[in-house]
């Protein structure tokens, strides 16, 4: 919650702010967590080997992509966290057992084509939205 | 207790699924592409006209291969005639949320009837899904080139829906579109059958039954062959199809799991 200050004191929140930041930064090092910051993971689906070229016919499969790290201080841009991301960073380390970190997720979904045969031989050509994953960030 | 491996060069980690694992997974991917089990199509039909057709759609749309994959189909195909995508199945496509190919379902024996030189195809489409909306249909036939004939010789194709067949009764037929054919051309015929096949999802039963009749240039009925017309006993990357375009009426949403 912010306090109306007086004029002469206007600097003063964002010293606060900035001397909460390395604390937090300060308390994330001493409790060992994770480096590993909010980003894209490889991961391919291989339809080949799940044995399914007999009924898919393209693809042969396709990298999906997974988002996976830690969404902790610093957020740095390169995790594309939402300013509310940042606010829950913070909130998290008042009061932990109440406010979670925020969550790294996809935040650009792109869409892919399957071609396939089904049970009567006939084609089918679907169009599935949402399904490769082309960038991360918290949440 | 699965086998963990790390490939140093692409810095991937590779894992190989326990059998359980693999089921699950297998059962989460056929839930998103909406089937109930492993589609068991038939072995021998890979290289016919309708997936070469439908898979030269589908390298129209995909235009990040890098996320794609290539399919090990693309590369086994022979040399085959290529039912090729035109520039209205291009724009038919931008619309579609999905694509379908129907076989004929008649054998030779009804597709080429005894008493006329008309042939007769059955397609069924009743396993498009509920809320799907046909944007296009069209009927694929090939015509080869036919030697014995004058360049400048024209045959009629006609295509007619067949509404009804009570027995010992003549069969009313409905003309659904018509194209002139010239005895020297060669490629795929393209018929149009879109608010046809509209008509036909909604009444099942009368399951598209299609009529071809070839005339001459002096109007008279002949054998469709005469023109190099192919039909379902033709070479397979010949065999006439249906090549259907549907677009979702709603948003769907798979149910929570």
């Amino acid at each position: 919650s912010a306090h109306k200050g007086r004029q002469g004191n206007r600097s003063k929140p964002q010293r606060t702010s900035q001397d909460a930041m390395k604390a937090a930064e300060a308390a994330a090092d001493s409790l060992g967590f994770s480096k590993e910051g909010c980003k894209k993971h490889e991961l391919y689906v291989s339809f080949r080997d799940l044995g399914w070229q007999d009924w898919i016919i393209a693809p042969e499969g396709y990298a999906a992509y997974y988002c996976e790290g830690e969404c902790a201080f610093p957020l740095n841009s390169y995790m594309n966290a939402t300013n509310h991301a940042i606010v829950q960073t913070l909130v998290h380390f008042i009061n932990p057992e109440t406010v979670p970190k925020p969550c790294c997720a996809p935040t650009q979904l792109h869409g892919i084509s399957v071609l396939y045969f089904d049970d009567s031989s006939n084609v089918i050509l679907k169009k599935y939205r949402n399904m490769v994953v082309r960038a991360c960030g918290c949440h | 207790n699965s086998s963990v491996d790390v490939d140093a060069r692409s810095g991937f980690l590779h894992r190989r699924l326990r059998s359980q694992e693999r089921r699950e997974m297998q059962r989460e991917i056929l839930s998103i592409l909406g089937l109930p089990h492993r589609p068991r199509p038939h072995a021998r039909i890979k290289h016919n006209a309708a997936p070469v057709f439908m898979l030269d759609l589908y390298n129209t749309i995909s235009t990040a291969p890098e996320l794609h994959g290539y399919s090990y189909y693309e590369t086994a195909l022979p040399a085959q005639v290529q039912p090729a995508v035109t520039s209205r199945d291009s724009r038919f496509l931008n619309d579609a949320d999905t694509v379908m190919s129907f076989v004929n379902l008649n054998d030779e024996d009804e597709e080429v009837l005894s008493h006329s030189r008309a042939w007769q195809f059955r397609f069924d489409i009743s396993s498009i899904p509920e809320g799907e909306v046909i944007t296009a249909a069209e009927l694929r036939i090939y015509k080869d080139f036919v030697e014995g004939h004058s360049d400048k010789e024209t045959f009629i194709v006609s295509v007619f829906h067949v509404l009804e067949e009570p027995l010992n009764r003549e069969k009313k037929l409905l003309l659904l579109d018509q194209r002139d054919a010239w005895a020297s051309e060669e490629g795929w015929l393209v018929f149009d059958l879109t608010s046809t096949s509209s008509a036909w999802l909604v009444r099942s039963e009368q399951n598209l039954q299609l009529r071809l009749v070839l005339e001459d240039s002096r109007g008279q009925e002949r054998n469709p062959h005469l023109a190099g017309l192919v039909t379902s006993s033709g070479p397979k990357d010949k065999q006439p199809f249906v090549v259907v375009f549907f677009k979702a009426s709603e948003v769907r949403y798979r149910n929570a799991r």
